[in-house]
C-alpha cells in the first residue's frame, strides 16, 4: 500500500459518504443519475464477490463490503425512499450501450479465461465508463448542486490517484496491470471537462453552470 | 516482473 492508493481509496469512500449526505440532508436524489448508480452496483458486485473466497486483508475486505452495501443502499434510496425526487426523463443515457461492449472487451482482454477473471475485467471496463450517464445528465441540465459536484470531484480524484500509484508500483515492484491502467486512464480522462469547470467555478465559490 | 492483475487493489 502506498499513499497514492490509500488517498485514492479514501477519496472513493468520501465520494460515497458525500452522496449519502446529499441525499439524506436534501431528502432528494435530484441531479443524480440512477443509471450510473445501478452501473456501480454491477461493477462492485462483479468485482468484489471474491471477498467470499479470496482473503487479502481486513482493509480490503471492509472496503469491498462497504462499496457493495452502500451502492445497493443508494439504489434503495433512489428507487424507494426518495423515489418521487428522481426524474427518469432526464436520465436518458442508454446504459446497455456501455454494458454490451464491456462484456465483449472482457471476453477478449482478461488475465485468464475463467469466470471470475472475465468478471473482473468486465467490472474494470464498466467502471471506467459508468459515470457517463451522470455526466450526460449534467450536460443536459447544464447545472448542478454544489454538493453533487463535490461528490463527482471526489469520485474522479479516486481513479486519478490510482495513476501515480501504478507508476509507483511499476518502479517499486516491477509489475504492471495493463487492463486496470488503460481503463483507469480512460476513466480519469472522462472527468477532464468536469474538473475544468469544478476548479474554475465551484472552487471559486460560483455555481456549477455550463455555458449555454 | 511483468504484467499481472494487482489482486490487492480495489
Amino acid at each position: 500500500m502506498n499513499l497514492f492508493r490509500l488517498f485514492g481509496d479514501l477519496s472513493h469512500l468520501a465520494s460515497i459518504l458525500i452522496l449519502l449526505h446529499k441525499i439524506q440532508t436534501t431528502r432528494s436524489c435530484r441531479g443524480i443519475s440512477f443509471k450510473t448508480q445501478a452501473l456501480y452496483v454491477t461493477v462492485f458486485v462483479a468485482r468484489y464477490l471474491d471477498l467470499f473466497y479470496d482473503w487479502v486483508s481486513l482493509y480490503n475486505f471492509s472496503m469491498k463490503v462497504f462499496f457493495i452495501s452502500s451502492s445497493i443502499y443508494i439504489l434503495y434510496l433512489m428507487k424507494v425512499r426518495f423515489r418521487p425526487t428522481h426524474d427518469p426523463s432526464i436520465d436518458t443515457f442508454r446504459a446497455e450501450y456501455l454494458v454490451g461492449p464491456c462484456v465483449v472487451l472482457a471476453l477478449i482482454f482478461n488475465y485468464k479465461f475463467t469466470f471470475p477473471e472475465v468478471l473482473w475485467s468486465f467490472s474494470i471496463f464498466l467502471e471506467s465508463v459508468a459515470i457517463l450517464p451522470q455526466l450526460f445528465m449534467l450536460q443536459r441540465t447544464g447545472e448542478a448542486e454544489t454538493i453533487t459536484t463535490h461528490y463527482l470531484a471526489a469520485l474522479g480524484a479516486y481513479r486519478a490517484l490510482y495513476i501515480p500509484n501504478w507508476i509507483y508500483r511499476y518502479f517499486s515492484e516491477g509489475v504492471v496491470d495493463p487492463i486496470a491502467v488503460i481503463a483507469g486512464l480512460v476513466q480519469t480522462a472522462l472527468y477532464v471537462d468536469f474538473f475544468y469547470v469544478y476548479f474554475t467555478k465551484v472552487l471559486q465559490g460560483q455555481k456549477f453552470e455550463l455555458p449555454a | 516482473q511483468g504484467t499481472a492483475r494487482a489482486k490487492d487493489e480495489l
